[in-house]
């Protein structure tokens, strides 16, 4: 049981680390996008 | 003279059961105590559990959203990008100047403000980084101004509605039929803020019916709330991959046409990626990016129970075919 949860615990850790990363990609992409699109504007 | 030779003091408060059970008669105490108690630490320990898988799933399903809002985020940076491509292509000798300008005017921004119709999107999710409440911020600064752009939408030929789902509620309050063009064109208003002030004119373009030429004025002064609802279905990519119109359009202010349907291609000068503050087509370009999308589509796939179903069925029905071929 101890080890079934510390394997939990360690997937939500893993699972919320990509999350961080994917969110700072999404902000630098949507960064880029709205210059891109001001420039154009 | 000492007292606690005579006296007990101690209160004895060893729930040791053997030692209880030694005191009382077994049928009188029941070793229920000890397996009541047993069974609460295992009901918390259940619970713990059932939380823990709660959690991760919550967040394994905001990845995936998050990896969706990404991918259409690529290519519409990627459509947009090409669309500067091209422009820069056929005006070389304008983009300065209004390069010039628009970085000039733009710069007082801050990069909450630049972040727009994503951060509306992901307000809509749980976790709780610093940067994304400042991201729940509406744009409460923007200034509206006269900026004009084109939207053209295939649309299935048996499709006759002047419809351009773009995520916004528009309102019709007009239709007209013009001179150039026999299909009408119809006028729509934002209706998700009384005080928006962009409108809308949808129609079919003169060389190919199936085109929707939508032509927007002005920005849009709140969020876009059903954006991630056609993110996740997969309007925008419809949008994304519509075809350019040709169709031009009188008006008093700088119009923007874009072109959704073409591959994207690397900017033809070095120097202009450099100039919008790029660096995101290259980290989508990367092989890493790349890889990391493939490890996430490989783990959404491989979570997903009917898909390991679907393998494996097709795995044996393989080798159960091989088999009776051999024989």
């Amino acid at each position: 049981d101890e080890q079934a949860a510390s394997a939990l615990v360690e997937e939500l850790n893993r699972v919320s680390a990509e999350n961080k990363k994917l969110t700072e990609m999404l902000t630098v992409m949507c960064e880029n996008y709205n210059a891109l699109q001001n420039h154009l504007a | 003279m000492e007292y606690t030779s005579l006296v007990d003091t101690s209160l004895d408060l060893n729930l040791n059961p053997s030692h209880f059970s030694s005191l009382v008669p077994k049928k009188e105490v029941p070793n229920n105590f000890i397996e009541l108690g047993l069974r609460m630490s295992s009901v918390k320990d259940e619970q713990a559990a059932s939380a823990l898988v709660e959690e991760l799933n919550r967040v394994s399903a905001e990845n995936k959203k998050l990896t969706e809002m990404l991918t259409v985020m690529c290519e519409n940076y990627n459509a947009l990008q090409n669309h500067l491509a091209d422009y820069m292509a056929k005006n070389p000798a304008a983009p300065s100047d209004s390069t010039n300008n628009s970085s000039r005017k733009r710069k007082p921004e801050s990069p909450t403000n630049q972040v727009m119709t994503i951060n509306n999107e992901r307000g809509n999710s749980e976790s709780s980084s610093s940067d994304e409440d400042s991201c729940k911020k509406p744009r409460q600064e923007q200034h509206i101004k006269a900026k004009i752009s084109r939207v053209c939408v295939r649309t299935e030929a048996s499709d006759t509605g002047l419809l351009v789902k773009d995520g916004y509620q528009w309102r019709k309050y007009g239709q007209k039929v013009t001179r150039d063009n026999p299909s009408p064109r119809a006028y729509f208003k934002c209706s998700h803020a009384p005080s928006c002030p962009v409108k809308k004119k949808v129609q079919r373009s003169v060389e190919d019916q199936s085109i929707l030429v939508a032509t927007y004025e002005g920005e849009h002064n709140h969020p876009n709330q059903s954006k991630h609802e056609q993110a996740s279905s997969g309007l925008n990519r419809t949008v994304a991959s519509t075809t350019l119109g040709s169709a031009s359009l009188s008006s008093s202010g700088p119009t923007i046409t874009l072109d959704l349907t073409t591959p994207p291609k690397p900017p033809t000068n070095p120097s202009d990626e450099a100039k919008v503050g790029g660096g995101g087509d290259r980290r989508v370009d990367t092989p890493e990016f790349q890889q990391f999308l493939v490890d996430q589509m490989a783990s959404s796939l491989t979570k997903d129970p009917s898909f390991k179903a679907a393998l494996a069925a097709a795995i044996s029905g393989r080798m159960v075919q091989q088999n009776q071929s051999q024989k």
